[in-house]
């Protein structure tokens, strides 16, 4: 409404407000607003002036959205789950300081196969992430390369994968390829049957990066997979063939905007009444409670 | 006043010194419809919003609604000023507003969404469900 201040002056209204175009459309339609009209850009409420800001067309130049990899999206939802209750209220987790998690599957990836896939041939996998929407006010707190691998053989052990992941630099200045910065060496071990995500924490790996506020993250892994686990005997003849799903990127941040939620600021929650009177006691109308009127 | 003018003039009506002790009374009678919280759920699939909004399912943000009453005390830890703008609107102008019943404390929500380049985001945002209202 009109009155409603605050995202009024400042076109800063939490991003999930930001309508796609058909609520925009729903909307607009309904107050009646000459569509894209520069003047109505004043008269309108938060949600639409978020979206005019888009740009001169607003919501009309808004790209569809991408639909996300569905098995992203079932990880995510355990994560919300985990984190907040049915009516989304944050869960108060001791210690937990992240308050915003995004999740980014590889915009692109190409799998270099050797030219014969023998046993125990090394896959190498080439991915770049785009990390767009990180804003300058979120501060990694911890990243994680989230793997899950598809196996042909259905296998009740464990397999254990010896992987190599390395960072590309793109030097666009010289047209030389990209060098590799810095490269990680680890195993995987995980139990197939469970099919589980692997995680794989890469925060030192690329703390560098998202400090430079980084936008593209181009990796490349080299890995091959042996059955069985790392004490048992993992014999060179046990090579299994497995395809590695493109990894996803999930980065733990710390959103220092005034919108996000900051656990444990004094400043935000518990602040007294500005009066100087005692909060009111227990029962009070303020809490919505009839009887406590008398 | 009323027993002296009984007095004086037995049969006046009784009617109206009642009357004129209701009139009376009434200025501290409590508003019955007073300034409260007030519950209001909403799910995103009614805004068609549940697109790229994949959880929570349905929000309550609540609000405040209902009118001040002149004897605010400490109950909706009103600063002081709050009385005196009653006394203003009430004695000098009543082009001033009186006041209104606003939130005075948030809880916070988490939000999973899908972003525009498909990426997935988690966030927990500040003040977006009101849980207790207050006169200002």
């Amino acid at each position: 409404s009109p009155r409603s201040r605050g995202w009024e002056d400042s076109a800063e209204a939490p991003g999930f407000l930001a309508a796609p175009e058909d609520a925009a459309n729903q909307l607009s339609a309904g107050l009646q607003l000459p569509q894209g009209e520069a003047p109505a850009h004043a008269l309108l409420p938060p949600l639409l002036k978020v979206l005019h800001n888009r740009g001169p067309r607003g919501w009309h130049s808004e790209a569809p959205r991408l639909q996300p990899d569905s098995r992203a999206l079932r990880y995510m939802k355990r994560l919300y789950r985990m984190s907040a209750t049915r009516d989304g209220i944050p869960k108060a987790q001791r210690g937990r300081l992240y308050n915003t998690v995004r999740l980014f599957t590889p915009c692109w990836e190409c799998e270099h196969r050797p030219a014969h896939l023998g046993k125990g041939d090394v896959h190498s996998v080439d991915f770049l992430f785009n990390l767009d929407r990180v804003t300058a006010l979120e501060h990694l707190l911890k990243s994680v390369l989230l793997y899950s691998f598809d196996t042909s053989v259905p296998i009740s052990s464990s397999i254990t994968c010896m992987c190599h992941l390395s960072l590309k630099e793109h030097d666009f200045s010289s047209q030389v390829c990209p060098s590799i910065s810095h490269s990680l060496a680890f195993s995987l071990h995980f139990d197939v049957r469970k099919r589980k995500w692997v995680e794989m924490d890469v925060t030192s790996f690329l703390q560098p990066l998202i400090a430079m506020n980084r936008r593209n993250v181009h990796m490349a892994l080299n890995f091959t997979c042996l059955m069985g686990d790392p004490q048992g005997s993992t014999k060179l003849e046990n090579a299994v063939n497995v395809t590695l799903v493109p990894p996803s990127l999930l980065l733990y941040l710390n959103d220092t905007s005034e919108q996000a939620y900051h656990r444990g600021s004094s400043l935000r929650h518990g602040r007294k009444s500005s009066s100087p009177l005692v909060d009111p006691p227990k029962g009070d109308r303020g809490q919505g409670n009839p009887q406590g009127k008398r | 006043a009323s027993r002296q003018r009984r007095n004086e003039n037995p049969k006046a009506a009784p009617a109206t010194s009642a009357r004129n002790l209701s009139e009376y009374l009434k200025q501290f009678v409590f508003p019955q419809n007073e300034c409260e919280l007030h519950s209001f759920r909403l799910s995103f699939s009614q805004l068609r919003w549940d697109r790229w909004i994949i959880a929570p399912h349905r929000y309550s943000p609540q609000f405040c609604r209902g009118e001040c009453p002149r004897a605010l005390g400490h109950r909706y830890g009103s600063p002081v000023h709050t009385m005196v703008q009653t006394l203003i609107y009430e004695r000098l102008d009543p082009s001033v507003p009186r006041p209104s019943c606003v939130p005075a404390a948030y809880s916070p929500l988490s939000v999973l969404t899908i972003e525009p380049d498909g990426s997935i985001v988690y966030k927990e945002y500040e003040d977006m469900i009101a849980t207790k209202c207050t006169c200002r």
